[in-house]
């Protein structure tokens, strides 16, 4: 998982 | 989305609601730490810059505006509207002390230097600590009325749930993000003494005083 384009939370 | 994350999110959501209805109720904001609200509004503003250069989805998008027109709003309450009554007497914490170094550390550990990113962990950062003024204000006057407690548990347990939310994620998707994690961490700490006073007072129908 990539988090930099995860942004998928609040 | 998880039901961590779902509870977290309407935590959060129902933090934002309890907020604006005891000030709209009460028709006063004291209590209310100005400056906190500020921050909280820096910090959504700058996170959610993102709704013009990606979408993730409507639930995504509608949250984000709902946040952003709720803190915009509790500005405008707190501010302008309901200005006579806010208690900035006792809102003295010095928010450039929270704001400089968040920004600072935002440049130093950050996932990648583009404007975009930096913003939103400078948001990251400032929201881990953005609820100082409020506490620091308890402290000084020693009270908070029973829906600014409410209001208080619902706006900690949503980076409570949030941590619950990334360990599940991190056993189900692989996905980890140590910046979110370790500010996310700070964040729920700061609320533990508050914690504690609301379950032991609160709950049994008292009023939050310090001793």
């Amino acid at each position: 998982g990539n988090p930099k384009e995860g942004k998928d939370e609040l | 989305m998880n039901i961590f994350r779902l509870c977290g999110d309407l935590s959060h959501l129902l933090a934002i609601l309890l907020l604006l209805f005891k000030i709209w109720k009460t028709r006063s904001c004291a209590g209310i730490s100005g400056k906190t609200q500020l921050l909280f509004t820096i910090v959504y503003t700058a996170r959610y810059l993102d709704l013009f250069t990606s979408f993730v989805s409507v639930y995504n998008s509608v949250m984000k505006i709902v946040f952003l027109t709720a803190s915009y709003g509790t500005l405008y309450l707190m501010f302008y509207k309901f200005k006579p009554t806010y208690d900035h007497n006792h809102d003295s914490f010095r928010i450039l002390y929270l704001i400089v170094p968040a920004l600072v550390l935002s440049f130093i550990i950050v996932h990648v230097y583009t404007v975009m990113e930096i913003l939103w962990t400078f948001s990251i950062y400032l929201e881990a600590v953005a609820i100082m003024p409020q506490l620091f204000m308890v402290s000084r006057t020693g009270e908070a009325e029973t829906i600014t407690s409410h209001y208080l548990f619902a706006l900690g347990s949503y980076r409570a749930l949030y941590i619950l939310n990334w360990i599940y994620r991190y056993y189900t998707e692989d996905f980890l993000d140590w910046i979110t994690i370790m500010a996310g961490i700070v964040q729920t700490i700061l609320y533990c003494d508050f914690f504690y006073l609301y379950i032991t007072k609160v709950l049994k129908g008292k009023r939050l005083s310090l001793p």
